[in-house]
């Protein structure tokens, strides 16, 4: 059964996409098997994959019941665009709107070993369906005042999906990301973010580079644009395997 | 009648919250009757402008028709929590769910000179509500490439607000925010974005700098806790009331 990951925080902007590319990257290169999933209207993760803009179906297609998840993966991620918003709204009055997503994962879960979930930049809908068929969530904040108020929140809605539909999901952690610890502001942050969340927070915090934003315009990951940048998310990928008992 | 001007962006941490901020500080030091509207429920808006977090009614209950706006407004905001994630999914089964910020502000508008109003990082309902409820879009965007591809994706948002529910709405512009013109790519992602929108651009960009990070810790404004940042805020404001007609 695949160990499912959403990567989540209600805060924008705070490198969730480039964690979701980078790790499916990195752990594909270890020789697991790994399905991404855009559940973001963005589509950021889809484009990052370079995905066809046309890629038909996508993941508003499967949450609408018209498409299997199986038939939606291109090139290793089931894509989203604008439409996947209408989806939402769509799935709003429907009966077991919240269990949509796990259910159309199901079979996709015997065939891979790790799912790693792009959430959008909001508690609603979508993050709730990821956190429902996930086995694991994954915050990431960048170490400023608004992203740490919203650690508080976004672990809220985490214990809310596990107490309420998916009992068996587990906080992976907290990675600080986007990380520019040259600041008094940032090394303050962090270490309230430490104080008060403790051993969830990995020690590896992925540090601030503009070489991220060149590669998601080439479309690379980062360790095939600046390999050198990549030691931050090699180091954090073997916190990640260790914490889910992987070898 | 108020001028009423939507800030969004469906990228997240492109400094949407901090605009509105310093924007409703800038106006009111003009002399300008400004009232700001939380519609994110992050509630980053609300915890800037240093809203008690117990503060009600909030913009949930004016959206549910529990309270008016009037009742709502707490030292210049109308503030937002995380309760505003669960109004905007009960608003989605209502008949004119897309009306209903418009039609609660009506009082507002008379009474007011600007209201400025935060959107969360997402193009739903509550942006959707924004932006019928305005006269003016402000976008914002960092000179990257994942927000450059939202720009486009939120015009398109204006563009059906107007086409369907709004035909007043206009788009005010587009502002370049939290700028390292030090970086080639942010200098190319510039050129790119003033080769496809043109005038549309604002010609002040607001420039990097932590002091922001900062100052939203401790709710205060730029030019409260460091005027010397706060030029291309005032002159961002500038270029502002120039496009509004306003001396
Ligand atoms: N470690 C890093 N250092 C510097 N820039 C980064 C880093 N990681 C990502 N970025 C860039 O920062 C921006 C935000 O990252 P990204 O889009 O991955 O965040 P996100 O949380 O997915 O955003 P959203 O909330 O809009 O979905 C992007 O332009 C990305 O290229
Ligand atoms: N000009 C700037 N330079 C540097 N940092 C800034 C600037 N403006 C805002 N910031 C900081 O960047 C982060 C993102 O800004 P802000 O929260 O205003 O963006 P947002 O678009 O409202 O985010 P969200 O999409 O989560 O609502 C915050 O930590 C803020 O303090
Ligand atoms: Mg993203
Ligand atoms: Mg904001």
């Amino acid at each position: 059964m695949a160990t499912t990951i959403s990567v989540l925080s209600q805060k924008g902007g705070t490198g969730k996409t480039t964690l979701v590319r980078t790790l499916a990257d990195v752990l594909g290169r270890l020789g697991l098997d790994v399905l991404a999933v855009d559940a973001d209207p963005q589509g950021n993760l889809s484009d990052y994959f370079d995905t066809p803009p046309d890629a038909s179906p996508t993941l508003a297609d499967v949450l609408m019941g018209e498409a299997r998840a199986a038939d939606a993966i291109h090139g290793g991620v089931i894509p989203a665009n604008l439409r996947l918003a209408e989806a939402e709204l769509a799935l709003a009055g429907k009966i077991g709107r919240e269990v949509t997503l796990r259910n159309a994962l199901r079979d996709a879960k015997r065939s891979y070993d790790v799912i790693l979930i792009d959430c959008p930049p909001t508690l609603g809908l979508l993050t709730v369906n990821a956190l429902v068929a996930s086995s694991h969530a994954l915050l990431s904040t960048q170490s400023q005042y608004f992203s740490l108020q919203g650690v508080e929140q976004a672990m809220e809605v985490v214990e809310l999906a596990r107490d309420s539909l998916n009992p068996d999901l587990e906080l992976l952690g907290i990675v600080l990301n986007i990380a520019n610890l040259r600041t008094k502001h940032a090394r303050q942050s962090l270490e309230a973010l430490r104080e008060r969340f403790g051993d969830a927070v990995f020690r590896t915090a992925i540090r601030q580079s503009v070489a991220y934003a060149e590669s998601a315009e080439r479309a690379q990951t980062i360790l095939e644009y600046r390999p050198a940048r990549a030691v931050d998310y090699l180091s954090l990928t073997g916190e990640i395997l260790r914490r889910l008992g992987r070898p």
